[in-house]
């Protein structure tokens, strides 16, 4: 059959519950395995981040589209949640492959990876609805929820959702084209404009590389 | 994925992207 914007939405989201459906709305056990071997149990902190911003996201989604829509918003981010873990547990899979290491209490316990890598997960999910959305059209919107929508309402800097979307790509195997293609879409929008917004971390990192380059140039002294 | 250009550098991961190797 011909592909239609509806049936490309459709193809989308069977896909996503599709990679959703045997996933978890909770850490699994290689996830709960990965955090006891930390340091720092991270899983407490993480289950509690991802209550508190679920009240953020449900908040949030039914201001911009209506209060009559608070469950869809809650259904959104459960799936977001989903991918979240499910994403995560592929990414330390791959880490522990690659570096050897078994215990990533440091990752872990970094809050920008969490938020960065939930907020790219919701993005997926709100992007793959929100393409049906638009061609339903059966939602009042007052909001474009559409990206930057998610990074401004869990207050994350733009290129700190940056650094995580080719490694979700990489670890997420199942995405459609679509879906990647979206992401890459994002990664442009960050890299065109968002990461030149004022306070971007972006600019500490193009310091900190100047600094090491001036280091590397001054000649080393003499008790070296 | 193949039409998505991956930039990562060998050696580079999610850990050395978070200041956490």
């Amino acid at each position: 059959l011909p592909q239609t914007p509806v049936r490309a939405a459709m193809s989308t989201i069977q896909q996503l519950m599709i990679i959703l459906n045997s996933a978890n709305d909770t850490p699994s056990d290689n996830l709960l395995f990965y955090f006891n071997n930390c340091t720092v149990n991270p899983h407490e902190v993480i289950v509690k981040r991802i209550e508190n911003m679920g009240i953020t996201f449900k908040n949030k989604f039914a201001e911009a589209v209506g209060q009559g829509c608070a469950e869809i918003g809650s259904q959104r981010y459960k799936i977001g949640v989903r991918l979240y873990y499910r994403v995560m547990e592929s990414l330390l899979k791959s880490e522990e492959k690659r570096l050897s290491v078994h215990n990533f209490s440091k990752l872990l316990n970094n809050d920008i990876f969490h938020i960065s890598l939930l907020a790219c997960a919701l993005e997926l999910v709100m992007a793959t609805y929100g393409t049906s959305r638009n061609a339903s059209q059966s939602m009042k919107v007052e909001t474009d929820l559409s990206f930057p929508w998610i990074i401004n309402i869990l207050d994350l800097k733009a290129f700190e959702l940056y650094m995580i979307v080719e490694s979700f790509i990489k670890a997420e195997p199942s995405l459609t084209r679509e879906m990647i293609k979206h992401l890459e879409g994002c990664e442009h929008k960050i890299m065109e404009s968002l990461a030149w917004q004022q306070n971007s971390p972006l600019f500490e990192l193009i310091k900190q590389s100047k600094d090491r380059e001036g280091q590397a140039d001054e000649p080393e002294p003499a008790n070296y | 994925t193949q039409d998505y250009h991956f930039g990562l550098e060998e050696g580079e991961g999610i850990s050395e992207l978070f200041d956490c190797d």
